[in-house]
């Protein structure tokens, strides 16, 4: 679960980087 | 090395930080590498006097990282007129420290039997990535939360051809480590780790898209003075 949530939070950190 | 093969840290050509005629006939060239985890100073000695050249040694000024020899220089023989002798001299990171300009500066002195001689190189920062720079995920998340926006630095890197695996590949065999991938309307990003030897880490962003040759860095340290180090890392590693 944490793993996902990690993972989660990555895709989480990349998208808001490209689309602020 | 071949296919497959870990091809290590690339190493810059040695350059002359010591010229003879500024030194009484002696002409000093060197680079700097990690090798298997061991900071190395690999030296060329060349006695351009007339006169045989003997009992040398070596002393660094205190410096950033503390970096110092880790024993003494090993010329086997005395140097005769004409002849070049090369060396590895392995350095350790428990010197005394005091902050340089830039921050990887570095004074050297060398003796011989004729007299002592100083000169200043640069390291290139990447000397000092060590083997277990892979930051834990979530630490990465939250240290990336935590650094201020305005402690962040962003550079270009221009004319790099490499895909975002390849890149990858390189720059861990520079103890730069790829902790997460996440592909965004059609560009890469890399978000990876480094850690110096004296437990600084440096958070990074590496945007690569798919047919641009620029790619984007953004480097996040809470000592910020180390970022432009860091970009002068991936410059070297990527292009070479």
């Amino acid at each position: 679960e944490l793993e996902d949530g990690l993972d989660e939070a990555f895709s989480r950190l990349a998208e808001s980087r490209t689309n602020p | 090395g071949g296919v497959g093969m870990p091809t290590g840290a690339y190493v810059v050509p040695k350059t002359i930080w010591l010229p003879a005629m500024k030194a009484k006939g002696l002409e000093i060239s060197g680079t700097f590498a990690r090798r298997a985890g061991v900071l190395h100073m690999e030296l060329s000695l060349t006695n351009k006097a007339m006169s045989v050249m003997s009992d040398f040694a070596v002393q660094f000024n205190r410096n950033s990282f503390g970096l110092a020899p880790a024993g003494p220089l090993q010329v086997v023989a005395p140097l005769n007129p004409n002849q070049t002798t090369e060396m590895g001299l392995p350095l350790s990171t428990v010197g005394p420290v005091m902050k340089m300009e830039p921050l990887n500066n570095l004074q050297v002195a060398v003796k011989n039997n004729i007299d002592v001689f100083y000169f200043s190189c640069q390291y290139p920062i990447s000397i000092l990535f060590v083997e277990d720079g892979k930051m834990e995920r979530q630490v990465f998340l939250a240290t990336w939360k935590d650094i201020p926006n305005d402690s962040e630095a962003q550079y270009q890197i221009k004319d790099c051809h490499l895909n975002s695996d390849a890149a990858s590949a390189r720059l861990q065999s520079s103890n730069i480590f790829t902790i997460a991938k996440r592909t965004v309307d059609g560009q890469d990003m890399l978000y990876q780790s480094i850690k110096l030897t004296n437990g600084i880490w440096v958070l990074v962003e590496l945007r690569v898209q798919t047919g641009n040759p620029t790619y984007m860095l953004s480097v996040k340290c809470r000592a910020a003075e180390v970022s432009q180090l860091v970009h002068q890392c991936y410059e070297m590693v990527l292009k070479n």
